[in-house]
């Protein structure tokens, strides 16, 4: 049982290992592009970075779209030509 | 349009909220803007309850997903009585819808607008000043990793699959962004809160915009 248990909490830290390593090299991607941009957004290591990507988005990104229709904002229009 | 306007100032936005492991944002955004539009209406700022949405909303699935307009066109239609939080608790999961009498006390909204307004955000935001909190549908994959700043890139329209609550709007500096409020806890991002550019409909931030009317 012991060995069992040894094994099952060596495969979960295997896990969160590789979780932690894709987390940082997805950080180190999104923050390396553009890193001059006025205050551009950060990223890193918070309560998520223990998903992966499918995961997260099968959790959480559950809203369905619709078409929206275009807002009617007033338009400008020429006035027409008269004498 | 001011310099700044946020929702916030106005006393008129509940805390930030946490959906847990549930896929309920959809009916979170939707009760936010409630709460809000309840407030702005005059009566007292309090958390209404979203798992009355995420059991009693017909056309949904839950915490499995859902669409904002459908809850907003259930609300609408029938004159659903949402009640206070306290009494309907949040459990992140599904379950069954529980009734109330009709005598029971409850706020019901008068009806909604939803529009696209991509290429107009200017114009979205003006209807932010006289609307209320705007909900919206966001591509929000990019968010997993967010700690704060200003969401510029990392981001599509077209792709939405988040529902949020765009309370105001900064644009003091540069570049001017959205202030947003999610239903991932206050730990995340900035209190709660993402920064998203305006202008040029980042994440898809104005292709899906609804109000709500009281």
């Amino acid at each position: 049982d012991a060995s069992k248990y040894y094994r099952m909490n060596e495969s979960s830290e295997i896990l969160s290992s590789l979780l932690l390593l894709e987390s940082l090299n997805r950080h180190r991607y999104l923050n390396s592009l553009f890193p001059r941009e006025n205050s551009t957004a950060v990223y890193g290591i918070n309560q998520f970075s223990y998903l992966f990507p499918e995961e997260f988005k099968a959790i959480y990104l559950r809203s369905r779209a619709s078409r929206f229709p275009r807002y009617p904002a007033d338009v400008q229009k020429a006035i027409p030509n008269v004498s | 349009l001011p310099l700044r306007f946020d929702w916030r100032d106005k006393h008129v936005v509940t805390q930030v909220r946490n959906q847990q492991a549930c896929g309920g944002c959809w009916a979170f955004s939707v009760v936010a803007a409630a709460e809000s539009a309840r407030a702005r209406a005059g009566q007292p700022l309090e958390a209404l309850s979203v798992q009355q949405v995420i059991d009693c909303s017909y056309d949904n699935y839950g915490c499995s997903g859902g669409s904002t307009l459908s809850a907003l066109n259930w609300l609408s239609k029938m004159q659903v009585k949402l009640v206070s939080d306290l009494e309907y608790p949040f459990t992140a999961q599904n379950g069954l819808c529980r009734y109330f009498p009709a005598s029971h006390s409850g706020f019901s909204i008068k009806g909604y607008s939803a529009y696209n307004f991509s290429d107009q955000e200017d114009e979205m935001a003006k209807v932010l000043l006289t609307s209320g909190p705007l909900i919206v549908i966001v591509d929000a994959v990019s968010w997993q990793d967010y700690l704060g700043g200003i969401i510029q890139h990392h981001c599509s329209s077209g792709e939405a699959n988040h529902a949020v609550l765009v309370t105001g709007f900064d644009r003091t500096g540069s570049p001017p962004y959205w202030i947003v409020r999610n239903s991932w806890g206050s730990s995340w991002g900035v209190d709660g809160y993402a920064h998203v550019k305006m202008g040029g409909n980042i994440c898809g931030i104005a292709d899906s915009v609804s109000a709500v009317f009281v």
